[in-house]
């Protein structure tokens, strides 16, 4: 009978697209914000 | 009706393959830039541990109810990332600045008064750039001073 | 191979003094500051002189990366079990496999750098080739060292470090800077190709990164958001077409080991998130995707059909009296991107089938439709290989497919040049409908119920084809001179209704018409009342129904 799609750590009714957060096929959560390259403005790379 | 359909011997082998590297699964920091000191879930974290993001964790309105540290943490911390975009703008609308020379946040004091042609009055805090860029440990400060 | 005497020492020393570099305070923004010293670097020993010499220092410099990352993973696993089997990762050895992986990046990422950047730099700006036959050539030994690995290696072989360089390479090239603006789409091709070339029937090994790669935020963005006029759709569609056929065999059979369910599960989240942020794409490349899927992958293959439009308001199926013929969008042709008749086979089918159509001859079509459709050949399309004639390998099922897409099409043509619509009296008494109702009768169990789902695969949302074959499907149904035509119709539908959601509109419309209006005499069939569930399970959707 297949699998309850929505058990799989997605939220499918997001009203934002799943992908720019998508944690990847195996992964059973989204990204969290840490995890998201950003180019950010280049006077904030203090390191 | 089909019933089932014999393997070759080409998928038996694929198949072989396929299992070999079950045991070597990718983790999601294969897909991510290095960063030294939050990689993307490197270790299984105790079942009791919150395991999933709180819902809106990565929105600005989440960011601005966490205290001024934290978000100084965040911006610091994990750079390069969204999460300190997002706490750049929280930061923002706690009415902090960025001084984009030093790399300091600041608040502005009620009647802002220039001090110098870089500072101006205001609470300052003051990061212990030299120590951060070695990342030492020892005697690394992070104050708010007061510039008046 | 045969690498000019000493290049491969040079090329090391060379690789640590730049990984050195790379990861010096001095190194600037973008490691600008350390490529311009290295670069000198590079001109002094003669790597840039030739052509050649530069492809020879990439390899040995992949090769290096690769070696280095199976020394430290080595070393990981000879601390965690003395040299015995790898276990799946625990706590500590999840953490001693991550601090060795990050060693193994502390090799690689500058490797990436060091390619990216000689990617920028090299011929003007205004003349891209230069840039994408680097990559290419680069792309081409990654390649060509992974096949080579795999080949040498077989089950010892270790993704991780290919994974990397790719996964890392790919991001460099798509940093948001302007000279990267006019190579953008040429390096979705190059990777295209890459991972085409290592798709998982190749290199079995490789699934799970590919996966990750395929299905990565950023790869999926380019791909499916940021390329201009969805220039990346029909390239995405063939990667995902590759992994249908990979998971095919194993599907088909339905005996999923873990190895399996993991990439099949991993393959339902994706399109998971395809159905949810890119429904048409699903939408005008499901043709494809269904003709890669097996058949008896009910669910999966319920997720393509279910995407429609996200500017369409799909009307609920248990509406009462629902008018499917008044929807606006119920005419509209849906974009399919591919040319279906170039799937009939062989040549001498489509030409009678075209004849028939066209004026009904030769006459001897209707009998001789089904020797064409069996296979004499290992069957293609799902990459099933068996040997022809074998149970559940009788018929080619892609020639089958499209041709009764195909004929729909026609069908639908035809009917609409006559400003008709798709009913149950304009679909009838047609060489269209002389050929499906040839097909239900004529064929075995077997074929009938490939031919049967062929229809259902067009059961989506509002459109020209999901009206046609719904009216044809309930034709049949009508029509049928055996009642074993009808349960199979039956068992069609039902089999896509009992698994879990999501269930495509037009195969639901088309169920509840079925049981609810009296002129097909549903529930009079003995096979309604063949089990208590199942007429449980009828009477609880005509419940909802009513």
């Amino acid at each position: 009978l297949g699998s309850d799609l929505t058990s799989l750590g997605l939220n499918l009714n997001s009203p934002e697209n799943l992908y720019p957060n998508f944690g990847g096929p195996w992964a059973e959560s989204p990204c969290r914000p840490q995890d998201i390259d950003y180019h950010v403005p280049q006077e904030y790379l203090v390191n | 009706p089909l019933g089932s359909t014999p393997l070759s011997a080409d998928h038996e082998q694929q198949f072989k393959r396929l299992q070999a590297s079950y045991f070597r699964m990718p983790h999601s920091a294969d897909n991510e830039r290095l960063k030294i000191h939050f990689p993307r879930q490197p270790v299984v974290t105790p079942q009791h541990f919150p395991q999933v993001p709180p819902p809106l964790s990565d929105t600005v309105d989440f960011f601005q109810r966490l205290s001024t540290e934290t978000l100084f943490f965040i911006f610091y911390y994990l750079e390069g990332t969204k999460a300190q975009y997002l706490a750049a703008k929280a930061l923002k609308k706690q009415s902090w600045r960025f001084h984009t020379k030093y790399m300091m946040w600041f608040q502005r004091h009620e009647e802002p008064k220039a001090i110098t042609d870089e500072f101006e009055q205001g609470t300052y805090i003051f990061f212990d750039y030299d120590n951060w860029g070695q990342r030492k440990k020892e005697n690394f400060t992070f104050e708010y001073r007061y510039l008046e | 191979f045969h690498d000019p005497q000493g290049l491969q020492e040079k090329t090391e020393i060379l690789l640590r003094e730049w990984i050195t570099l790379y990861h010096s305070n001095t190194a600037g923004p973008g490691s600008a500051t350390a490529f311009t010293h290295f670069v000198k670097q590079m001109n002094v020993h003669g790597i840039l002189k030739t052509d050649e010499l530069i492809t020879r220092f990439f390899r040995n410099c992949v090769s290096y990366c690769r070696d280095i990352c199976l020394r430290s993973m080595n070393e990981v696993q000879q601390n965690q079990t003395g040299g015995g089997t790898p276990t799946p990762t625990t706590t500590s050895s999840a953490v001693a496999s991550s601090q060795c992986r990050n060693k193994c990046f502390q090799h690689v990422d500058p490797f990436v750098r060091l390619v990216a950047l000689l990617i920028k730099h090299s011929g003007e700006a205004t003349n891209p080739s230069t840039k994408i036959n680097l990559l290419n050539k680069v792309l081409g030994l990654v390649c060509g060292i992974m096949m080579h690995d795999i080949e040498t290696n077989n089950l010892e072989f270790y993704q991780l470090p290919y994974h990397r360089i790719l996964m890392m390479l790919f991001l460099e090239l798509n940093a948001p800077e302007p000279v990267l603006e006019s190579i953008n789409l040429a390096v979705l091709m190059a990777f295209t190709q890459t991972l085409h070339l290592l798709r998982p029937s190749k290199c079995a090994g490789f699934s799970y990164a590919w996966l990750e790669i395929v299905s990565h935020r950023v790869f999926v963005g380019r791909m499916l958001a940021i390329a201009p006029q969805q220039k990346g759709w029909a390239m995405y569609s063939m990667l995902l077409t590759d992994l249908f056929r990979f998971l095919a065999p194993y599907l088909r059979n339905a005996e999923l080991a873990k190895p399996l369910t993991k990439l099949y599960k991993g393959t339902l989240r994706v399109l998971l998130v395809l159905l949810h942020d890119f429904p048409e794409f699903l939408c005008e490349y499901h043709y494809g995707f269904c003709d890669a899927i097996p058949p008896n992958c009910i669910q999966m293959r319920n997720l393509i059909l279910s995407a429609f439009p996200r500017n369409m308001r799909l009307p609920d199926p248990f509406t009462p009296n629902l008018k499917v013929d008044m929807l606006p969008e119920i005419a509209i042709t849906p974009k399919i991107h591919c040319s279906i008749s170039s799937f009939i086979t062989p040549v001498e089918l489509r030409n009678n089938l075209d004849s028939y159509l066209k004026n009904r001859t030769p006459v001897t079509f209707l009998t001789e439709l089904r020797g064409y459709l069996q296979n004499v050949t290992p069957s293609s399309g799902i990459g099933v290989s068996g040997s022809p004639g074998e149970d559940g390998m009788h018929y080619n099922m892609q020639s089958l497919n499209a041709l009764v897409v195909y004929v729909g099409m026609q069908a639908i043509a035809h009917i609409q040049s006559k400003g008709q619509t798709p009913s149950m009296s304009t679909i009838a008494h047609s060489a269209h409908m002389d050929i499906f109702q040839n097909l239900a009768v004529d064929m075995d169990t077997e074929g009938r119920y490939l031919f049967l789902n062929a229809i259902a695969n067009q059961l989506r949302y509002p459109n020209s084809h999901t009206h046609y074959f719904s009216c044809t499907l309930l034709y049949l149904f009508a029509e049928a001179n055996a009642e074993a035509i009808q349960e199979q119709i039956t068992r069609v539908l039902l089999e896509r209704l009992i698994v879990n959601r999501p269930h495509p509109w037009g195969l639901l419309i088309t169920f509840i018409e079925l049981i609810k209006n009296p002129s097909y005499k549903f529930w009079s069939h003995e096979f309604v009342k063949c089990a208590p569930e199942i007429e449980k399970l009828f009477e609880s959707v005509a419940r909802s129904c009513m």
